[in-house]
């Protein structure tokens, strides 16, 4: 574990939290994407079967399962409790365009060919593009609002707190995991327009809207 | 070894 690491997985934690309260206190997922949050429990269900064969630590253990409760809440509030909040007309992006290259891909390349193997390397190809709804969705409307920004913006700096893990780790450890790296430079990139925006919009105190 | 290592990261 290192600084980067951590500062990674609490700003992912703070995201997941961030969506769920907007949510819960709200009383409506407008905005939101709900495939991209199916996505999103698909590639923590696949990533952490690991769960029952590998014990790292509580830490670890712990995180995995507090992402998994939480991405099932999201799923759950979104197409039960405040379902008719939820902006479907507006969140079209197909999610089979994603899951089947995807899954193709990770019977293709993968460290190892085992189910469980697979299953991981699916888990972290779908990871890097799973937000892809989310941003279609906001490119239709044209907007967002100001909290599902600092959602994406959290969301986003994991990824981009993974790599400098990646690279620390790399020189101080000799670890590295390509499919992993390849996938995580993969999804920050697709978040630097966004990133972009966020900086010269919403932290100057504006709503995140697209330029026409 | 790699396939130890990275059930530690999330």
């Amino acid at each position: 574990m290192n600084i980067f690491r951590l500062l990674g997985d609490l700003s992912h934690l703070l995201a997941i939290i961030i969506l769920l309260l907007k949510i819960w206190r709200t009383r409506s997922c407008a905005g939101v994407s709900g495939k991209s949050q199916i996505l999103f429990a698909l590639v923590f269900t696949t990533r952490y079967l690991d769960l029952f064969t590998n014990f790292i630590s509580m830490y670890n253990s712990a995180m995995k399962l507090i992402y998994l409760v939480c991405s099932y809440a999201t799923v759950f509030l979104m197409y039960f409790k405040f379902k008719a909040t939820y902006d479907s007309n507006h969140d079209t992006f197909r999610m089979e365009f994603l899951v089947v290259p995807v899954g193709g891909l990770a019977f293709l390349v993968n460290h190892d060919f085992t189910p469980l193997e697979i299953l991981w390397t699916f888990s972290i190809y779908l990871e890097a593009v799973a937000i892809l709804p989310q941003l279609f969705m906001i490119s239709k409307t044209g907007e967002a609002e100001t909290i599902t920004s600092h959602y994406l913006f959290a969301l986003g700096s994991y990824r981009a707190l993974y790599i400098v893990n990646w690279v620390f780790r790399f020189y101080t450890e000799g670890f590295f995991d390509l499919i992993a790296i390849v996938a995580g430079c993969v999804q920050t990139i697709l978040y630097c327009d966004f990133f972009y925006l966020y900086i010269t919009k919403v932290l100057k105190g504006k709503q995140l809207t697209l330029p026409a | 070894e790699a396939l130890i290592d990275k059930h530690d990261e999330l």
